[in-house]
């Protein structure tokens, strides 16, 4: 494992440990996407299926599971505990709208016709445009608390971090990962207007505001 | 490419 997966990994944790302490915190899910934590429930749910058939290390199989558990777990705030606090009202964007060409494309572009290779490539997909419900919140209410705007870009680190973990383990290993790298790319310039308002604002204390 | 199929990543 190199530098950059490691930092990638501990930043996909943060952001999910920042999430879960901002709604605690607060007792309140307001300005958090359920959209989005759904989809990304789904995203661990169909890539990690392989849990059970595919040992690759402790640390593989600890971070699997944190991370359906944690998405779980969030599921559970928004929806049970503090579920008055989380307007549906502003969470509108069309899911079909992700999960529909995810499944067009993990049927074209997979390592394999098996069931798992299918899902797996879904999976990707499905997460390069799973923020996309939460980016569309924040438009529509213009702002945000500073946690859950850090959420988001600890999120944005994560999968930026994998693209020169594959440049290096292509230099290093000769290992091509294709599909991912693709979809890491979609999913980071989703993330770019995102990352240049946190850079020119939040960066400089000032408060999350688009302009 | 066979490696690729190995998804040791998360």
């Amino acid at each position: 494992m190199n530098i950059f997966r490691f930092l990638a990994d501990l930043s996909h944790m943060a952001s999910i440990v920042i999430l879960i302490l901002q709604i605690r915190k607060t007792k309140s899910a307001a300005g958090v996407s359920y959209k989005t934590q759904f989809l990304y429930a789904l995203v661990f749910v169909t890539r990690y299926i392989d849990i059970f058939f595919h040992y690759v290390s402790l640390y593989n199989t600890f971070m699997k599971i944190f991370f359906v558990t944690s998405t779980i777990y969030i599921l559970y705030l928004m929806r049970v505990q503090y579920k008055p606090s989380h307007d549906p009202n502003i969470d509108t964007f069309r899911i079909e709208y992700i999960i529909a060409p995810s499944a067009v494309l993990a049927l074209i572009i997979n390592h394999g016709y098996t069931l798992y290779e299918i899902l797996w490539s879904f999976s990707v997909w499905l997460e390069s445009g799973a923020i996309l419900p939460q980016l569309f919140m924040l438009q529509r209410t213009g702002e945000a608390e500073t946690l859950t705007v850090h959420y988001i870009f600890a999120l944005g680190i994560y999968r930026l971090l994998y693209i020169p973990n594959w440049i290096y383990r292509y230099v290093t290993e000769g290992r091509v990962e294709p599909i991912a790298f693709l979809a890491s790319l979609i999913q980071t310039a989703l993330y770019s207007d995102f990352f240049y308002i946190y850079y020119t604002k939040v960066m400089q204390g000032k408060k999350f505001e688009l302009p | 490419n066979t490696d690729s199929k190995a998804h040791d990543e998360l």
